[in-house]
C-alpha cells in the first residue's frame, strides 16, 4: 500500500492529469504581423 | 523450486497474466518502444524536434519557433517597405498552401488562393478543404451538379495531398477568389 | 508586512503599462522602450532597493497567476500568455541589463531571486488550491524565461552555465515529490528540446550531465512507489510513458550520458520496471560497434573493447555505509580474513530506511559494484584481464558466493539484479560480472541459486526490446555451454511457456 505522502502525491497527480500541458504551452506566441490586412471570404480560415 | 515471486514460478505468473490481462504486466513485459512516436532509426538527433513527453509525434516545422535573424521578423514599421509579392506562379503548391493557411486575413491568402484556383484546385466552402480532380483521370460519374470519382484533397493536418474517392456537389465549390487589390 | 501604502497599485499599474508597451511598439525599438520603462520603475520607487524589487516581482508574479485562475486555461491560454510573456520578457531584460555587462553575479542573483519567488508562490498556491491547482502559468513563466535567457546573445551566452544551474536548482526544488500537481509540466520543462540541447549538448559536459542526472533521479524516485503495483493508474501510465519517451531520446542522442549515470538510475528504478531499466542499460558509446551476440563461437574475451574501463559517475564506494562496515570490508578484501566478516554482511544489507522494502537496495548495488571493481583492479595489477579462472578463489569471489548462499530468495534476487545491472556494452565490468554470474551458476550448492540466476536473466530477456548486449552474451553462454548442464534442470521444464521461451532463445542462438 502507498505511504501516506505518496497517497497525497497521487491525488495531486490525478487532478493534474485532467488539465495537462500541451506542446503549444512551451512555444512562443507568434503574433502574425499582417502586411496587407483584407477581408477574405468568411469560408477561408480566419485564424 | 523457489515457491515465491522470486523464482521461475513468479515469472511464470507474470507470463500467464500477460496472456490474460496485458495491462497487469505493462511494466514487466514492457511495450513496443517503436510505437511511441519517435523515429529511433533517424540519423539525425531526435531532441531538436522532440514534441515533448506527452505527444505522439515529433514537433513539425510549423510548431517550432526557430530563432531567425531579426530581419526575418516583419517589423510593423517597415512591412510596407518590403518587396512586393514575387510571382506566385513560381511557387510550388506546397508553398501556396502554406501561405494560404498561415496568412489568414491578409492579401497573401487571397493571392495564394487565386494561384491555386489557376492550377485547377477548388476550395470546398463547407468542408473548408482544397480539392482537385486527379489529372488524366476522366472517369467521373456526373448526375446534375453531383459528381463522383477519385479526387485529390490537401490534408493540412498531415500536410500532404491525399487521393480519395468521394461524391462532390459542384455547387459547393468556391468560385474564383477575388483578386487581391494590392 | 509593512508594505508602503499604494505599492500594490503602483506595481499593478507598471505591469499593465509594460504589457501595453510590449504588445504595441516594443518591437519597433525594444531597447528604447525598455530603458524608458526602467526609468518609470525608478520613479515609482521599485528599483530603490532589494526589498522593493522583491515586492514588485511577488506582486507581478501573483497577478500573472491570478489571470490564470480568472480565465479557463483550456480555452483562453492565448490570453493568459499575452499577459505572462511580456512579464517574462521584462524579467529577462532586467536580468540581462542588471549590473555591468561583465558582472554576472548581479544578473544571477536577480535571476535566482525571481526563480525563488515563483517557486514560493507555486508551492503556496499548490497548498491552498490542492486538487484545483493550475500549473499553466508557472509552466509558461519557466519555459519562456528559459527560452528568453537561452537566446543567442553574447551577454547571455556568457552566463549560460550559471543560468542552467539556476534552472536545474529550481526544477530540483520543484521536483514531483514536492510539487506533484506540477509533475506533468515539470517533465515537459526538463525534456524541452532547447533545455536538452543546452544542458546535454552545449553545456560543459561534467556540469550539465551531472545536474540533469539529478533531475532524472528525482523523477524515478517520484514514480517508484506508483510503479510497484502491477496495475498502473492512467495518470501514472501517462507519466511513465512520457519518461520512456525522454529516455528514448537520450538513448538515441546521448547514450554516453546514460552509460555514465546508469548506476545512480538503477538505484532508484524499482526492480519490476524491467524494460525501463533495460533501456538505460542498453546504452553504449556511439563510437563503439557491438558484435552480434548471436555470432557463432563469438570470442568475447578477444573483443578489443572488452577490457576498457567504463566511466561510472556515481560515488558507489561512499555509498557503502556505515563506515565500520566499509573498513571491515576493505580489511577482508585485503587479507581474506576474518572469515566471520562474511556472516555479518547480510545483517548490514537488511537495514533498510526505505519503508516497504526489507533490503537496502542502494547498499546492495554499491557493495556488488565495489567488490567487482576491487577484484578487477587486483587482476589488472597482475597485468591480466578477467577470465573464468582468475576471478575465483579470492576474497572478492568469497563475498559474492557468500551472498549467493546466505541471502533469502528476496535478498538473492536483489543481489543477482545488482550483478545483472552491470551486464551492459563490451567493457571490463560487463566481462567480469558475466564471468562471475556464470561461475556462481556453475558452483551453486543449491538449485535455487541456479533457478534465481535464470529468473533474473530471463525476465530481462522476455520483455520488449531493447536488451543490453552483456545480458544476451551471458545468457547465450549459459544455455550453449554444456558444462553448465543448463537443460538438465527441472526449472527449465517447469511449464510449457517457460520451455518454449528457452527453446526460442536457443534457436536464435543456433
Amino acid at each position: 500500500p502507498l505511504q501516506k505522502d505518496h497517497q497525497v502525491q497521487f491525488q495531486m497527480m490525478e487532478a493534474a492529469y485532467y488539465h495537462l500541458p500541451s506542446p503549444s504551452d512551451s512555444e512562443r506566441l507568434r503574433p502574425y504581423l499582417q502586411r496587407q490586412a483584407i477581408a477574405t471570404p468568411p469560408h477561408f480560415p480566419q485564424t | 523450486m523457489v515457491n515465491n515471486q522470486f523464482g521461475m514460478i513468479g515469472l511464470l505468473t507474470f507470463i500467464r497474466a500477460a496472456e490474460s490481462d496485458p495491462n497487469l504486466v505493462s511494466l514487466a513485459m514492457g511495450q513496443d518502444l517503436t510505437a511511441l512516436g519517435l523515429n529511433l532509426n533517424s540519423m539525425e538527433n531526435l531532441y531538436q524536434s522532440f514534441g515533448g513527453p506527452f505527444s505522439d509525434g515529433p514537433a513539425r516545422p510549423q510548431d517550432i519557433d526557430y530563432p531567425v535573424p531579426s530581419e526575418y521578423l516583419i517589423n510593423v514599421s517597415i512591412r510596407d517597405k518590403l518587396a512586393p509579392l514575387s510571382k506566385m506562379k513560381h511557387y510550388k503548391d506546397d508553398l501556396l498552401f502554406f501561405l494560404f493557411y498561415t496568412n489568414c486575413g491578409d492579401v497573401m491568402q487571397l493571392a495564394a488562393a487565386n494561384e491555386l484556383y489557376q492550377r485547377d484546385w477548388r476550395y470546398h466552402i463547407e468542408e473548408k478543404v482544397w480539392i482537385m480532380r486527379v489529372p488524366g483521370n476522366t472517369h467521373y460519374d456526373k448526375n446534375g451538379s453531383i459528381e463522383r470519382g477519385t479526387y485529390y484533397y490537401f490534408d493540412a493536418q498531415n500536410w500532404r495531398r491525399v487521393p480519395k474517392e468521394f461524391q462532390l456537389d459542384g455547387q459547393k465549390l468556391d468560385t474564383k477568389p477575388p483578386i487581391a487589390i494590392t | 508586512i509593512d508594505e508602503p501604502p499604494g505599492f500594490l497599485e503602483r506595481s499593478e499599474y507598471l505591469l499593465k503599462d509594460w504589457i501595453t508597451i510590449f504588445h504595441t511598439h516594443a518591437t519597433r525599438d525594444p531597447i528604447k522602450s525598455f530603458s524608458n520603462f526602467v526609468n518609470k520603475m525608478n520613479i515609482y520607487g521599485i528599483l530603490k532597493g532589494d526589498e522593493a524589487l522583491t515586492r514588485f516581482f511577488r506582486h507581478a508574479t501573483q497577478m500573472c497567476i491570478d489571470v490564470t485562475y480568472r480565465n479557463d486555461p483550456t480555452i483562453n491560454n492565448t490570453k493568459i500568455f499575452k499577459y505572462i510573456d511580456p512579464y517574462v520578457r521584462l524579467i529577462a531584460l532586467l536580468v540581462k541589463h542588471s549590473g555591468e555587462t561583465s558582472n554576472s553575479t548581479t544578473k544571477l542573483n536577480l535571476l535566482n531571486k525571481i526563480l525563488g519567488i515563483v517557486i514560493g508562490i507555486l508551492l503556496k498556491d499548490q497548498e491552498v488550491h490542492k486538487q484545483n491547482f493550475q500549473q499553466l502559468a508557472y509552466h509558461r513563466i519557466f519555459i519562456m524565461l528559459f527560452l528568453e535567457l537561452s537566446s543567442s546573445d553574447p551577454v547571455l551566452e556568457n552566463i549560460m552555465t550559471n543560468v542552467l544551474t539556476a534552472f536545474c536548482h529550481a526544477y530540483h526544488i520543484l521536483r514531483p515529490s514536492i510539487a506533484p500537481g506540477f509533475c506533468y509540466s515539470w517533465l515537459e520543462l526538463i525534456s524541452h528540446r532547447v533545455f536538452l540541447q543546452r544542458i546535454l549538448a552545449t553545456a560543459p559536459q561534467a556540469k550539465g550531465w551531472s545536474m540533469y542526472s539529478q533531475l532524472l533521479v528525482d523523477l524515478f524516485k517520484y514514480l517508484a512507489p506508483f510503479l510497484r503495483n502491477a496495475e498502473l493508474a492512467k495518470s501514472v501510465t501517462l507519466l511513465y510513458k512520457g519518461t520512456l519517451r525522454v529516455l528514448l531520446v537520450l538513448l538515441h542522442d546521448f547514450p554516453e550520458f546514460l552509460c555514465d549515470y546508469h548506476f545512480g538510475f538503477c538505484d532508484v528504478i524499482p526492480p519490476n520496471c524491467i524494460q525501463m531499466r533495460n533501456l538505460i542499460l542498453s546504452a553504449y558509446p556511439r563510437n563503439m560497434r557491438l558484435p552480434d551476440p548471436f555470432t557463432p563461437n563469438l570470442k568475447v574475451d578477444m573483443l578489443s573493447d572488452i577490457n576498457t574501463q567504463p566511466r561510472i559517475h556515481s560515488n558507489y564506494a561512499a555509498a557503502i555505509q556505515p563506515p565500520n562496515f566499509k573498513k571491515d570490508l576493505d580489511l577482508y578484501l585485503k587479507q581474506r580474513s576474518p572469515v566471520t566478516f562474511l556472516s555479518e554482511i547480510r545483517g548490514h544489507l537488511q537495514i533498510s530506511n526505505e519503508p516497504g522494502s526489507r533490503y537496502n537496495v542502494p547498499l546492495m548495488n554499491a557493495l556488488v559494484l565495489y567488490v567487482g571493481t576491487q577484484a578487477i583492479n587486483q587482476i589488472r595489477a597482475k597485468n591480466q584481464n578477467p577470465t573464468m579462472t582468475n576471478i575465483i578463489h579470492n576474497a572478492h569471489m568469497d563475498i559474492l558466493q557468500n551472498l549467493a548462499v546466505d541471502l533469502d530468495n528476496e535478498g538473492r534476487y536483489l543481489f543477482l539484479n545488482a550483478i545483472a545491472n552491470q551486464l551492459r556494452y563490451p567493457n571490463i565490468h560487463t566481462h567480469y560480472f558475466s564471468c562471475a554470474l556464470l561461475y556462481l551458476f556453475d558452483e551453486a550448492n543449491t538449485e535455487a541459486i541456479q533457478e534465481q540466476i535464470t529468473r533474473v536473466l530471463l525476465e530481462r530477456l522476455i520483455v520488449n526490446r531493447p536488451h543490453p548486449w552483456g545480458l544476451l552474451i551471458t545468457f547465450i553462454e549459459l544455455i550453449k555451454n554444456p558444462s553448465y548442464k543448463f537443460w538438465d534442470h527441472d526449472f527449465v521444464h517447469c511449464a510449457p511457456e517457460i520451455e518454449k521461451l528457452f527453446e526460442s532463445v536457443a534457436r536464435s542462438c543456433m
